[in-house]
């Protein structure tokens, strides 16, 4: 679960 | 789209629900792809892996794919679709899923960021039936064997590793002469 939010939070743009 | 803890109630029971998910299943990131935010047509991604279901004149499209299965995600561009690789010798089981599919209104601009956060969760997930039926050929106390065979078949009986789970497990009651379980 942290490793998929930590990936996601990368990319603030798209995934947010 | 929404984030985990920021994903409204209603939406995530909405998509729990439309994907069959357990009840208590946590919605990490949520795409609603419908009109009017009911979130009945979405992707989304669990801990488990990406889900996508979409309506049509009452007809339904369900695709998924766990994080365990999937190997890499590629973008062609012709096609405009990402291509979810989960099996290199066997094409006819990775699957294409269009860019809006995935993400509505997902620009160009930002495919190589989807690819990136995708193929870094899929290479740093594990499969973790797999290291169990490294721990059981490992291990050589026969109860050791007989807990880590029940924890496969409860937990990943979708797994590979169920067969030599079983396997193991009527083995060792075999020598335990334990003949009840292994009836």
């Amino acid at each position: 679960k942290d490793i998929i939010i930590k990936e996601l939070r990368k990319y603030p743009q798209v995934f947010d | 789209v929404y984030i985990s803890k920021n994903i409204p109630s209603k939406k995530e029971h909405a998509a729990i629900k439309v994907h069959e998910l357990p009840i208590k299943s946590e919605i990490l990131w949520l795409c609603d792809r419908t009109f009017w935010g009911s979130a009945e047509d979405n992707t989304i991604i669990t801990d488990v892996g990406i889900f996508y279901h979409e309506s049509t004149f009452g007809d339904s499209f369900y695709w998924s794919i766990t994080w365990e299965k999937l190997k890499r995600v590629e973008f062609i561009e012709g096609r405009d679709s990402f291509y979810f690789i989960y099996s290199e010798e066997d094409e006819d089981q990775n699957a294409l899923l269009s860019r809006d599919s995935f993400l509505l209104n997902l620009s160009l601009e930002f495919v190589p960021h989807v690819l990136s956060a995708l193929n870094s969760i899929a290479s740093q997930i594990v499969d973790k039936a797999e290291i169990l039926l490294d721990q059981l050929f490992d291990s050589t106390d026969i109860d050791e064997q007989i807990n880590i065979s029940h924890e496969i078949i409860n937990n990943y009986p979708d797994s590979d590793s169920v067969y030599m789970a079983h396997l193991t497990l009527c083995y060792n009651y075999r020598i335990k002469e334990d003949w009840n379980n292994l009836l």
